[in-house]
């Protein structure tokens, strides 16, 4: 563990906190992509299949239980909960997100390290999770102003990757560990998918001003 | 093996 997977790890773990904070609290779930949690919660699903298998550290078992539940928890409430589900935009979140899910696993077929059922659906869900931000990010661009934890939400959701190719360079020099490629070019990809909103994000900060997305 | 370095991870 190096400072720049812990970081990006809780920074991971905030984005989820602040959304289940934007829920619970507004009792509200407008500006959220339902189809984005779906996918995450896929992407959770797919990673971890060795949760039971192969143990790796406490942290690892309490932090991967704590993804797949918190995901799941947030795709039951935007679908079933009374209250919540009134307020989701069902007319603005209209991505074919089935088709980012098709897509990410053909490629998962094709490129992977070992042809085993594992391998696999980790690179589906590293593939996946390079994407699943496409129908979040669409949603803010329809849905005009972004409520603020919303905007922190997508915030630090995109920086947790940053931070992880902070820790692959990092175990690169250190560790002398090429690490997985996959992963390199997944997080790289996952990131700058954020870039336009990172700019928007900073500067609505820096003038003070409500965050506003080009549609 | 390369397979396993970064099973460590999220």
């Amino acid at each position: 563990m190096n400072i720049f997977r812990l970081a990006g790890d809780l920074t991971h773990l905030i984005s989820i906190l602040v959304l289940l904070l934007k829920i619970y609290a507004t009792k509200s779930c407008s500006g959220i992509s339902l189809k984005t949690q779906e996918l995450y919660a896929l992407v959770f699903l797919a990673r971890y299949l060795d949760l039971f298998t192969d143990f790796v550290s406490v942290y690892n078992t309490v932090m991967k239980l704590v993804f797949i539940g918190s995901s799941l928890a947030i795709v039951w409430c935007m679908r079933m909960h009374r209250i919540v589900k009134r307020s989701y935009n069902r007319e603005l979140d209209t991505f074919r997100h089935y088709f980012l899910v098709a897509g990410s696993f053909v490629l998962a077929l094709v490129v992977h390290e070992k042809f085993t059922l594992q391998e696999i659906f980790w690179a589906f869900s590293i593939y996946l999770e390079a994407v699943a931000i496409l129908p979040q990010l669409v949603l803010l661009q329809r849905s005009g102003n972004v409520d603020n934890l919303t905007g922190q939400y997508v915030f630090f959701l995109g920086a947790y990757r940053a931070f992880y190719i902070l820790n692959w360079i990092y175990r690169y020099f250190t560790e002398q560990r090429f690490g997985r490629w996959i992963s390199w070019i997944s997080g790289l990809v996952q990131t700058a998918l954020y870039a336009d909103f990172f700019y928007y994000y900073f500067m609505s900060w820096k003038n003070n001003a409500k965050l506003q997305l080009p549609a | 093996s390369s397979i396993n370095d970064l099973k460590d991870e999220l």
